[in-house]
């Protein structure tokens, strides 16, 4: 476990925990798609398969089961809890991520380390973590402006991505035995997701006016 | 050291 990595599932983590603070405080989802939360209870879900049976350490089995309990926590709430489910916009959050689902599971029986259960649905969490984000940008253009605690999870969101990236580059030049190759590339292209929405956060917060992504 | 394939990452 390096820095990177570490710093990385820490930034992943607050993203989530700013997220269920934003939901308990204010009681209102208003600004998050249920859909891109819906994607990443999914890809917890199908990634952690191996929780009760390949035990890596203490570290990871806590987090894994954190953050298994959080994103299902966040998709009740947005459904189920009285209060906060007025606020979603459903007729905002509309992109169709069934296809999205379909797309991933279709790619993760082609594209695997083994043609197993296990690792069929692993590869199907990368692929689905990379454009699970997809839903939130498309809700945040539509409705123009990001409020700012959304605008520092899908912030949050992106750093835990690059600093991933980085604790790969690490370990590729100080471990003999690195070849993640999916996550790699899937991670990639997740993180290029994020750097239009990086550019026009930079952009909002240079010339200090609202957050508008172009529509 | 991680072998080939074990999935220690999140």
């Amino acid at each position: 476990m390096n820095i990177f990595r570490f710093a990385g599932d820490m930034t992943h983590l607050i993203s989530i925990l700013i997220l269920l603070l934003k939901i308990y405080a204010t009681k209102s989802c208003a600004g998050i798609s249920l859909k891109t939360q819906e994607l990443y209870a999914l890809v917890f879900l199908t990634r952690y398969l191996d929780l009760f049976t390949d035990y890596v350490s203490l570290y990871n089995t806590v987090m894994k089961i954190v953050f298994i309990a959080s994103s299902l926590a966040i998709v009740w709430c947005m459904r189920r809890h009285p209060l906060v489910r007025r606020s979603y916009d459903k007729d905002l959050d509309t992109f169709r991520h069934q296809y999205v689902v379909l797309a991933c599971f279709v790619l993760a029986l082609l594209l695997n380390e083994k043609f197993t259960i296990q690792e069929v649905f692993w590869a199907f969490s990368i692929y689905l973590e990379a454009v699970a984000i997809l839903p939130q940008l498309v809700l945040l253009q539509r409705s123009g402006n990001v409020d700012n605690l959304t605008g520092q999870y899908v912030l949050f969101l992106g750093a835990y991505r690059g600093l991933y990236i980085i604790n790969w580059i690490y370990r590729y030049f100080t471990e003999d035995h690195f070849t993640r190759w999916i996550a790699c590339v899937s991670g990639l292209v997740q993180t290029g997701l994020y750097a239009d929405f990086f550019y026009y956060y930079y952009l909002s917060w240079k010339t200090n006016t609202k957050l508008k992504l172009p529509a | 050291k991680t072998t080939k394939g074990v999935k220690d990452e999140l």
